[in-house]
């Protein structure tokens, strides 16, 4: 099964 | 569990686009509107947080306004086969009326009460 996407906390600094 | 529609409208509402070339950061913005009558917090996640830098990355959109959300896509080597599978999602909750400190609203929010729209992510290269 496709595995559901992991959603993370999108950064706002510097990467 | 019947999950709250979202109220904020996205646009685009599916698909983020990022033209190349890719040597350098390229940005996409997604405008966030709020067409309610109650202020709406939000944040953004996605699934490769180290990719991109989203500015704002979370906050509250006042009843009737909207706002413009710089992703910005770190430069990587681009391989026109790749299809990017990256995606982002906008969670949002109605901001309580007497909301005081925003982390208390999501720590304190039930999940019926979460909205949430996700988009894909489009590369393109320069035309030509």
């Amino acid at each position: 099964a496709l595995s559901e996407d992991e959603f993370h906390d999108a950064v706002s600094g510097e990467l | 569990m019947a999950r709250q529609e979202q109220v904020l409208v996205l646009e685009p509402q599916q698909e983020l686009k990022f033209r190349g070339p890719f040597t350098d950061v390229v940005t996409a913005t997604l405008k966030l509107t709020n067409p309610t009558d109650r202020n709406v917090c939000f944040k953004v996640k996605t699934t490769a947080p180290r990719r991109y830098c989203v500015r704002p990355n979370s906050g509250v959109i006042d009843s009737g306004t909207s706002i413009n959300v710089s992703v910005m896509l770190q430069p990587f080597e681009y391989d026109p086969n790749e299809k990017s599978k990256h995606k982002f999602m906008v969670q949002s909750i109605l901001a309580p009326r007497d909301m005081t400190d925003m982390e208390g609203v999501w720590k304190e929010a039930k999940p019926e009460e979460l909205m949430d729209s996700k988009l894909r992510c489009a590369f393109e290269m320069p035309i030509g």
